[in-house]
């Protein structure tokens, strides 16, 4: 589903240039569950930033689903994204004059469900996350962890057949963290492709297979 | 140095209302190291926030330094919170036009140190987190660990004799994260007293004692 080879991607330009993903190559089949861990500053996010078409690479070849992924306009990238990615950032990313539940609804009326089907599901997603009771408040009304669940629920609301999560677990305590890797967990033996970022060995444990970034290179761990 | 008695906070109003802490009596002794831990949405951010003179309380007594924290103005708050505390923010809070060693200079620039000062004590404090070479980065352009250490270097570099710290290693692979829990061990050392939430009981293993927040009250863990 994910076929990466050869990228390269850079910040900065002369002197403060900086090379942070160097012939990097990764693949990733249908249905796997692969973790990926590294140093702080090493590259994971830029990594999930070019897999879910958040960014551009600088040279190489990314083909989603067979499809190469170079070269498209912002409008293709976002189509793309909408049906087929869903996608936990790492700071989150939520709207904030919405409410949890707005926020959990847009991807699926994005996509041109009826307003009562995404409600019906935004709901049941919350509630998978254990939000029922603040789904009516918006982010600044919510602490760190409920934050970083609303965008969970979000991410996996349109059943999208990649996911990409970056750190879904930092802000959560054991018993939280817990049920999310459960709730993904489900949601792989179902058939959807994972792909997740992560400092944290328990939840690495979950994975199907575990790639190491660093130096700029993406190998096995 | 913290006596809290009997704290009520509540947020909204009527039927919305929540209560987060109710009654709660919480104290540190100078030069402890507490952790603080809890379920999600329990509170902890929340007793921080009142601890740092972030938000006020509804009812009962905070003495911060024998001093009573009622009823003062909001500069009177921001000159002893400048004086006395560090916050690391679960959120980082740092400012997005300004680089990493703007950010961590601040304090000592409110504080009225001299530029040259401020200066070098931040950049020595960069490099004790492992950011020296990231020092003229806005944080648009760092990982979001980076951006994290920048905020845990903010919070220590005016030596303040209260460090508040909501969840300072949630994105941080396992050596930074380490490195940040011996700087803080050496603080400790040094006689700085730490107040530190945590969902990792890693990190939690380091404090001379750790409460708990649930159901409105912090009881010993
Ligand atoms: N816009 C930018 N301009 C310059 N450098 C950048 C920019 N964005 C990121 N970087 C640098 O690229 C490197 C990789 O960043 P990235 O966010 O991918 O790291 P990461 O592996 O996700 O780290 P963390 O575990 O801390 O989240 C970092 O060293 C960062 O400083
Ligand atoms: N402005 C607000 N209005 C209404 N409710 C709020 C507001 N801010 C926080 N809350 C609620 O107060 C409760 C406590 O929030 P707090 O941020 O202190 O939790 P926390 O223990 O830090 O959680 P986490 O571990 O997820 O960071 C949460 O249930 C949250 O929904
Ligand atoms: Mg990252
Ligand atoms: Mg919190």
């Amino acid at each position: 589903i994910i076929d990466m080879k050869d990228i390269v991607k850079t910040y900065g330009k002369g002197e403060s240039m900086i090379q942070v993903l160097d012939h990097a190559t990764f693949t990733v089949q249908p249905g796997e569950f692969v973790a990926v861990l590294g140093p702080s500053g090493s590259g994971k996010s830029t990594l999930m930033n070019l897999l879910g078409l958040i960014d551009t690479y600088d040279s190489g070849e990314y083909f989603l689903d067979g499809v190469e992924m170079n070269q498209r306009t912002d409008k293709e990238y976002a189509a793309i994204r909408n049906r087929k990615i869903g996608f936990v950032f790492q700071k989150f990313n939520l709207i904030a004059k919405y409410t949890a539940l707005q926020n959990v609804e847009l991807p699926l009326l994005l996509k041109g469900e009826r307003q009562r089907d995404a409600r019906r599901k935004a709901l049941e997603m919350l509630g998978r996350v254990g939000l029922s009771d603040r789904a009516t408040h918006r982010p600044s009304q919510l602490s760190g962890g409920q934050q970083q669940r609303v965008a969970i629920a979000r991410a996996l609301v349109n059943d999208a057949s990649l996911i990409l999560a970056d750190e879904p677990t930092g802000n959560l305590d054991q018993k939280t963290g817990h049920d999310v890797m459960q709730t993904l967990a489900d949601l792989h033996g179902a058939g959807n492709t994972i792909v997740l970022i992560t400092h944290d060995q328990y939840v690495a444990k979950h994975a199907s297979r575990i790639v190491r970034v660093e130096d700029g290179k993406i190998t096995p761990a």
